[in-house]
């Protein structure tokens, strides 16, 4: 397990500060409300309230010794500029930060930030490959023209074989997994039949994702 | 093709307007403001502005006959409740709304969406996911504890073929693609051998992520 720093407990930091304290890792949680701090207790292994602006504070707490730091301030742009360059300067080998704009990313990876985050963008493309794809309920892109596309059988290939399949749009190269109840059926065998309510995994064009037959008119 | 709507075009909506527009769909973009609409006009079909709580205006621009709507309203709690209700009132399939708080989105449920968003949350969980494994660039949960892992060749799997890969950890129980430098080698064979620089995609138990030869100390 490794250390982390997640400095503001918005809805954004609390969250990374939540799941990386599950998978086992040493959380360091701070924000300068009382509110957040409380919160953040419950969850992660210290929550301490101060302000990440304060470079003697910074010192003292000890946050340049973690692996990785998150600056998850979202509206004060200036206090997210002036931590990430505190916590680059401490010496903390990654700084991830969240952006409200390209020009504040752009001056975040100017101070040393490793990572920018822009969560609005970043959850629009989902949506929007969501919606164009409204059955294809996650989309992974792998580049060069490919990604793996997680949908609900649709009507038109239920007591199909895989091989069928392969060859009706979106002519996938190859279906990795199917999810049916309870169970996953890793590479599963090219004469296993689709049955209704399967979830089919597959290796897929990405162009051809809006050819699976779906629920529009 | 399909035609939507998008209400708001801040950050959020905007990228979901454009990305659909890109894929060659119908987007009309709404927003009460002159700046969002102009820069709008250049990536949508129709780019109008209106405030699209007023019942009258939404029933006259014909946004009812689109098949999903997005209300991409993100501070006006009250302003997105009322225009997610009136989408659905009017007959849009389809409303996805963002949410600020699970409160805020248990109420456009109960008003009709259909789906909520919460990008915070989900970028959130994204940059967790990157941290705990920092060589793994991108990651697809398929339920069942299993996922699809993007990742930077390890130094250590360097020379090795993907079969001898397939047996140290994470114990991926297929490679699906080696993308190296412009080429992308999909469903690569046994024998192929990991290069510097490559970049493999995995299937992979996803508790093992964090058992990834990793930059860390
Ligand atoms: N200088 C600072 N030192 C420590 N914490 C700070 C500092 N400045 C801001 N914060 C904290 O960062 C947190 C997130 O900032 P933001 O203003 O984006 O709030 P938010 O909108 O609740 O965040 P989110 O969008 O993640 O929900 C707040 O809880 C705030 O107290
Ligand atoms: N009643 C309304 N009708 C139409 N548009 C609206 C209405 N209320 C708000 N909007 C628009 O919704 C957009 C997004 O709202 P928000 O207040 O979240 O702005 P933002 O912070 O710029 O958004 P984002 O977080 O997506 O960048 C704004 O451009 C705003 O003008």
């Amino acid at each position: 397990p490794h250390q982390f720093a997640v400095v503001g407990l918005g809805r954004f930091g609390m969250v990374v500060a939540r799941t990386l304290a599950e998978r086992g890792h040493d959380v360091l949680g701070l924000d300068r409300d009382e509110g957040p701090v409380q919160e953040a207790r419950e969850v992660v292994t210290h929550a301490i309230q101060a302000d990440l602006t304060d470079e003697a504070v910074l010192r003292e707490l000890g946050v340049a010794e973690v692996d990785a730091a998150v600056v998850a301030i979202g509206d004060d742009v200036e206090a997210s500029i002036f931590v990430t360059a505190l916590l680059v300067e401490a010496g903390v080998p990654h700084v991830a930060a969240r952006a409200n704009s390209h020009l504040h990313g752009h001056i975040l990876r100017r101070v040393g930030a490793t990572r920018i985050i822009y969560p609005e963008q970043e959850s629009g493309a989902a949506l929007a490959q969501h919606l164009r794809a409204p059955d294809v309920t996650d989309y992974f892109a792998l580049g060069a023209g490919i990604g793996v596309a997680r949908l609900n059988a649709p009507r038109a290939w239920i007591g199909r074989t895989l091989d069928e399949v392969r060859q009706s749009p979106p002519n996938p190269s190859l279906v990795l997994a199917i999810q049916r109840g309870e169970e996953t059926i890793a590479e599963p065998a090219p004469g296993e039949q689709v049955r209704d309510g399967d979830v089919l995994v597959l290796l897929c064009p990405d162009n051809n994702l809006d050819e699976i037959p779906c629920e529009y008119p």
